[in-house]
């Protein structure tokens, strides 16, 4: 933390972008510095809310050498970026040295890694002498889809402002009129993670034991940053610690709960043709260590072992899966059993017998 | 690798870490009894010292290889261990 542990005595911080830099497209450097935010909003209960005019808590703006904070920069290379601690008028502000290039990859500097680091110093953060912390004060280029805080960032964020909000219970739980305990009519997705059953609704993940009706909800991006909210689909491979996750067509791989580099990709890689636009549901049996994806009224099956998709599908799932379809939500395996997801209806199904074994209405819920 | 390390490159290297160590650890120049050049040899040192120390390099007091590249990677403008203005 910084000298004299300077904090903001708010929750909710507003912050304005006043100039941009031409090496990016404005809509990508708006997008950088809002995940940057949320890297920060997501382990404190910390919330941010950008404007466009005025004065905000955090002003944020590209410039070179002097620029009237008696801290000029220094051109290409050295300094690329400052900020001040919390407190008013240039407090929290923060200036990135435009005579770096500024990128949203690899190449050049990278605006997202810089803005974490920086915005840690507006939020009362000092510099780091852990190598792994974003706030070590040397830039070194990570994967943004994979970065998380280290556990000394969280440490010290979290020692000026404690942990996130945890959703407050309802003050009636029975009411169904409570917008903060809502069964939820329909999932988007759902998988073992583990001995866990994860399920996945708008920017909202659950995990339960599956002989435990008790839940826990979470944030999505709190978790996983890397991951976009309205997860359609997802299955695990256990015994790879593969967890993988789709969304439109585009799909991503945690392996041993770390995101994996190079995803998202296309789920035409797996060998979908050109008309799939989004999974709408995906199951691993790991008896066939085969992967089924159900799309609309139709499914696919694919090879896990040889990593190519079986000749003759699609097949239609009302043919193959008695009793299932024509759509499904969301399907899960876990001990010989699919678990299909069909609006508020699951259907428990024999993979040996091949039929339904039993089928009730869910109890998943939000925010219980 | 460099050929040879000339006389000049030395002197800039010395003066790039005064710099470095005055924006960043503190280092004031301001009242050391120095010539350009002759800045008094413990003082730069410990500072040398508390820099390679926070930045987990080998504590060894002197402007080695490796500090200096440390002192050239691109960096935040915060001092490390400074009064913040």
């Amino acid at each position: 933390t910084l000298a004299g542990r300077p904090v903001w005595r708010k929750r909710f911080l507003t912050y304005r972008i006043n100039s941009y830099t031409p090496d990016m497209k404005p809509a990508d450097v708006d997008y950088a510095i809002q995940k940057a935010f949320q890297v920060w909003s997501d382990v404190t209960p910390l919330k941010f809310r950008k404007i466009h005019s005025g004065e905000a808590d955090i002003m944020i703006g590209f410039a070179s050498g002097a620029h009237g904070d008696f801290n000029p920069f220094d051109g290409r290379g050295g300094i690329i970026a400052h900020a001040f601690g919390p407190g008013p008028g240039i407090g929290g502000d923060t200036h990135f040295d435009e005579a770096e290039t500024w990128t949203a990859n690899y190449r050049g500097t990278n605006l997202f890694l810089v803005a974490v680091h920086e915005l840690g110093h507006s939020l009362g953060l000092g510099h780091s002498s852990d190598p792994k912390a974003i706030m070590f004060p040397t830039y070194s280029y990570v994967d943004p889809n994979t970065f998380r805080l280290s556990s000394d960032d969280v440490r010290g964020i979290q020692s000026l402002y404690g942990g996130p909000e945890r959703r407050q219970p309802p003050s009636h739980p029975d009411s169904t009129e409570s917008a903060t305990c809502n069964p939820i009519l329909s999932l988007d997705a759902a998988t073992t993670v583990g001995n866990k059953i994860i399920f996945f609704k708008d920017r909202y993940f659950g995990w339960r034991n599956p002989e435990s009706p008790k839940s826990n909800i979470s944030l999505i991006s709190s978790f996983w940053p890397n991951l976009p909210s309205g997860i359609q689909a997802a299955y695990e491979i256990g015994d790879r610690n593969q967890v993988f996750f789709f969304k439109d067509d585009k799909y991503w791989v945690i392996s041993n709960l770390r995101p994996q580099r190079l995803y998202p990709k296309n789920v035409r890689s797996l060998g979908f043709p050109n008309f799939v636009e989004k999974i709408d549901a995906a199951v691993f049996n790991p008896l066939l260590y085969k992967t089924y994806f159900f799309v609309g009224s139709q499914y696919w099956r694919y090879d896990e072992r040889r990593q190519l998709m079986d000749p003759g599908y699609p097949k239609f799932i009302t043919k193959a899966f008695p009793g299932i379809g024509p759509k499904i939500d969301a399907v899960y395996y876990n001990n010989r059993h699919y678990y299909f997801f069909q609006g508020s209806v699951v259907s428990e199904y024999d993979v040996l017998s091949h039929r339904v074994t039993k089928r009730l209405k869910h109890d998943i819920k939000l925010g219980c | 690798v460099p050929l040879t390390n000339s006389t000049g490159s030395e002197e800039n290297d010395v003066l790039f870490a005064e710099r470095y160590l005055e924006t960043f650890y503190g280092f004031v120049m301001d009242g050391v009894p120095v010539t350009k050049m002759k800045v008094s040899p413990n003082l730069m040192k410990n500072k040398l010292q508390e820099m390679q120390q926070f930045l987990g390099l080998k504590v060894t007091g002197r402007l080695d290889a490796s500090t200096l590249d440390m002192m050239h990677m691109p960096r935040c403008g915060v001092p490390d261990v400074h009064e913040f203005r």
